[in-house]
């Protein structure tokens, strides 16, 4: 589903390079569930919008779903950005004029479902993080840990093959996430892909393999890679 | 320096009402440091924007260094609130159009102090949330964690006499986060009042007593309270 190839990520701040990241190799199967932890400005956020086409590499390539995103322009991306991955941002990145519900049946009517199915969809997966009270709330109506929710919930509709979670249970006590996991680990085993960012190693607990950032770079890796 | 007496918060959502906080009573003392956990959603968020005077009870009263909040108008209150609270808000709230040594110099300067002098007290600040790098770079050229110690360095200039930081370790990974609770700890033991809104009970050790919340209500309090 996934193939990062050598990639980085440079920015230029006055005369100084920045290595976001630097030579990074990467690769998701479906089914398979990978966390990626690190110090804060590690490059998490970084890796995590090259492999869902945010961002193009400065160097390296990237391969979403069998399309080399570097040979795409921002039309292109955003088209197998859309059809191939759901994306639970850092920043939750919610449409302050739609509300809970609306936000979360956005991509399904972007793929040309019906706003009927699109919502029916969008309740059940409101269901599935605990936040069906939310449906016609608006995004300043709700607190923190309810928006980081409704944006899980929002990544999860629409079956997408890559799923992409910037520290989804940040936000969130326990109980709730641990929910979270137990929501995203199905949808793993159910064949899409999934990367997820966290500080939390019981959450990365949950994935196949940990991907270690430090500076940019892979520095180790964990867990029961596929053989 | 903060007094919350049977202080409600209500709000209208079409013909129902949502109970935000619902009797709440809370005391802080100079040199206290106070925890508050909770489920997502219980009122935590609601309860910090009471006791640092930006938001008015809808019933009860809060008294924020000896002035009655409910008794002041907005510009009463933003006056109250600007000279006593330091606030680190859930989604940090910086300024996009300014650096980080000028987000964290604007309190200062807005207390009168010189730009050459709130500089060199922001440069401070950034060396004790491990982020002098930072100094120049805009918000939207940090990452998340990055954005929350500036955050953090903002609230912690000024000597504010109450300090209200909202999940402040929420983005950070572990040994960024205990950092942050060293500095907050100095802080509260030099003489400011603290709460610390936090999922992860490892930081709710850091304070004198933790406070728990749930459904707007308090249901619990342990450690080791002022006899
Ligand atoms: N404008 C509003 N209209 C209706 N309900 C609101 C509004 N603002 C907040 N609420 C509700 O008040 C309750 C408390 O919100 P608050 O932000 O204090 O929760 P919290 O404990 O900080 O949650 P989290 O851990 O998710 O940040 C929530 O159920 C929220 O949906
Ligand atoms: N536009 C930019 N200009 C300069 N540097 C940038 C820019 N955007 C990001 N960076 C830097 O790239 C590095 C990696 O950022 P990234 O957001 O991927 O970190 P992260 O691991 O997600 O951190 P966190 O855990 O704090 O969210 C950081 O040092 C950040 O400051
Ligand atoms: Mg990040
Ligand atoms: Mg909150």
């Amino acid at each position: 589903v996934l193939r990062i190839n050598a990639a980085s990520r440079y920015y230029r701040d006055g005369d100084a390079e920045i290595r976001a990241l630097d030579e990074i190799n990467l690769t998701v199967h479906a089914g398979e569930f990978v966390a990626v932890m690190g110090p804060s400005g590690s490059g998490k956020s970084t890796l995590l919008s090259l492999a869902g086409a945010l961002d193009t590499p400065t160097r390296g390539e990237v391969v979403l779903a069998g399309a080399n995103i570097s040979a795409l322009n921002a039309t292109g991306r955003a088209a197998v950005r859309r059809r191939h991955a759901g994306f639970v941002f850092q920043d939750y990145n919610l449409v302050p004029a739609l509300t809970a519900a609306e936000n979360i049946a956005l991509p399904l009517e972007l793929d040309g479902m019906s706003v009927r199915q699109a919502r029916r969809a969008a309740r059940a997966a409101l269901i599935d993080v605990d936040a069906v009270e939310l449906t016609d709330r608006f995004p300043d109506q709700m607190s923190g840990g309810q928006r980081q929710r409704v944006a899980i919930a929002r990544a999860l509709v629409g079956e997408r093959s890559l799923l992409l979670a910037d520290e989804p249970t940040g936000a969130l006590d326990t109980n709730t996430g641990e929910t979270i996991m137990r929501v995203l680990r199905a949808r793993i085993d159910a064949g899409a892909a999934g990367i997820l960012v966290t500080h939390d190693a019981r959450h990365a607990a949950w994935a196949d393999r940990t991907v270690f950032l430090r500076d940019g770079r892979v520095t180790d890796e964990t867990g029961t890679a596929a053989a």
